[in-house]
């Protein structure tokens, strides 16, 4: 099935992002 | 009304959802006793809410541990799902915790949460973080120290993401020889 990946560049964007 | 994309309105789901849990070495009590679930969560907004809360490990007093794992699975070699495993451990001196150990710690946590391991991400159980006055450990736990290809491309990938040069190697050990060991350290079962 398909999978749900996030690169380390978009997780870092999300932490500041309210 | 302004637009809204639903980018900027729903949490960005996570493929597994993970527990953070923490131990503190209290030897006056149980080690089970010690090991306390925080959290768990399954979006990336949660991981930094989480994140950005806690402690980090590097500010953490010596003896205690911080673990993340896959929901359901207990950051112990007894789990049914840890004690046919292994895991990749880094070693770190004491000047590391202060200019890697939280670097580490964040990189490997954003490796298992944003599933970086590709077709090997079911192989991983989840990583640990000991903070300890002899030098801290950081280690990656997989569900089976039988798989070499898995292992490898694991192991590789974790240095990568660390930025630990290819010269110093690390090493992977079975739980079940971590229990058995009779010097101060396991065997490695592989290196990288």
């Amino acid at each position: 099935g398909s999978k749900i990946f996030y690169e380390r560049s978009f997780l870092l964007q999300c932490r500041n992002s309210p | 009304s302004t637009l809204l994309s639903p980018d900027a309105l729903i949490k960005h789901p996570l493929q597994n959802k993970w527990a953070l849990w923490f131990f503190k070495n209290d030897r006056t009590k149980e080690w089970t006793a010690n090991l306390k679930l925080v959290t768990s969560f399954d979006t990336v907004e949660d991981f930094w809410a989480l994140y950005n809360h806690v402690q980090k490990a590097s500010k953490l007093p010596s003896g205690c541990d911080y673990s993340l794992f896959k929901d359901g699975i207990q950051p112990m070699w007894e789990d049914g799902q840890n004690k046919d495993g292994g895991r990749w451990l880094i070693n770190l001196n004491k000047q590391q915790r202060h200019s890697d150990l939280d670097n580490f710690w964040l990189e490997t946590l954003l490796c298992l949460i944003g599933e970086s391991f590709e077709e090997y991400s079911d192989d991983v159980n989840g990583a640990v973080v000991n903070v300890r006055n002899k030098g801290d450990k950081l280690s990656l736990w997989t569900r089976d120290a039988t798989r070499p290809d898995a292992i490898m491309k694991i192991g590789k990938k974790l240095k990568d993401s660390l930025k630990i040069p290819i010269k110093i190697a690390i090493g992977f050990q079975a739980h079940t020889d971590t229990m058995t060991k009779t010097g101060s350290t396991a065997r490695d079962r592989f290196r990288v």
